[in-house]
């Protein structure tokens, strides 16, 4: 699998900054 | 052109830790304009919970996961990398200069500095191979999701054998960033397209702005 630990956690912290401007 | 008077408080209060809009417009890649709209979004992130103008942990995280009081990893290493002084807040400063690296025109080389740091649990200049693992563990828990130990203890191993080139059992800042160019979906969330649009989410905002340009 080409899978990295670090994809793991990408995944599974669901680091996404976009949810900071969700409720305008 | 009608009164375009807003009826942000933005134009009177200013938090505590606000920095001149031109400034910090001449540091990041944001227009003053931007600066300004990012000014409307940290005054609302920043009186969620406690009104002090100042971004606390539990505000940060109940803007970015819905919940205050969840423990997330990943929330509080984000956290600290953006409270550059510190002192427990994120300040409007600190804001926009750290939401800047996630901009589409910031500079590649900040983005994949910024996210070695984010896997720099220690602090310590190197990932190591026992912090990605306990890091891997903490989110797999946190998100209720599940790998056997052998599974991750695969993983973080082929991980280490594609990354630590040096073969010393913790990835540099050099390997981190040949690991990168290799593996590009690994800073895919360092980029956030939304920030190029980020004034058409506050339209009251542009026509005051516009009006004082034209002044």
């Amino acid at each position: 699998s080409n899978l990295n630990a670090f994809d793991i956690i990408s995944f599974s912290s669901g680091f996404d900054l976009s949810s900071l401007f969700d409720e305008k | 052109m009608g009164c375009v008077c807003s009826t942000s408080s933005s134009e009177k209060v200013k938090t505590p830790g606000y920095e001149d809009p031109t400034i910090l417009a001449s540091e990041t890649p944001f227009t003053v304009s931007e600066v300004d709209a990012l000014y409307e979004l940290y005054l609302k992130l920043s009186n969620s919970i406690i009104e002090d103008g100042l971004i606390h942990k539990e505000e940060f995280q109940l803007a970015l996961f819905r919940n205050k009081n969840e423990k997330n990893l990943f929330a509080d290493r984000i956290f600290d990398l953006f409270d550059v002084k510190r002192n427990g807040v994120i300040e409007f400063g600190e804001f926009v200069r750290s939401l800047g690296v996630f901009h589409p025109n910031a500079a590649l080389e900040d983005k994949i500095a910024f996210a070695f740091r984010l896997y720099d649990l220690r602090q310590t200049g190197y990932i190591e191979k026992q912090e990605l693992k306990e890091m891997v563990l903490a989110l797999l828990h946190e998100s209720d999701l599940y790998l056997s130990d052998e599974m991750i203890e695969s993983i973080v191993d082929k991980t280490f054998e594609d990354a630590d080139t040096k073969e010393d059992g913790r990835i540099d800042e050099d390997e981190w960033k040949a690991f990168v160019s290799q593996h590009p979906s690994l800073i895919k969330n360092m980029t956030l397209p939304y920030l190029k649009d980020i004034t058409l989410a506050f339209p009251s905002f542009i026509a005051r702005t516009e009006v004082e340009d034209s002044e």
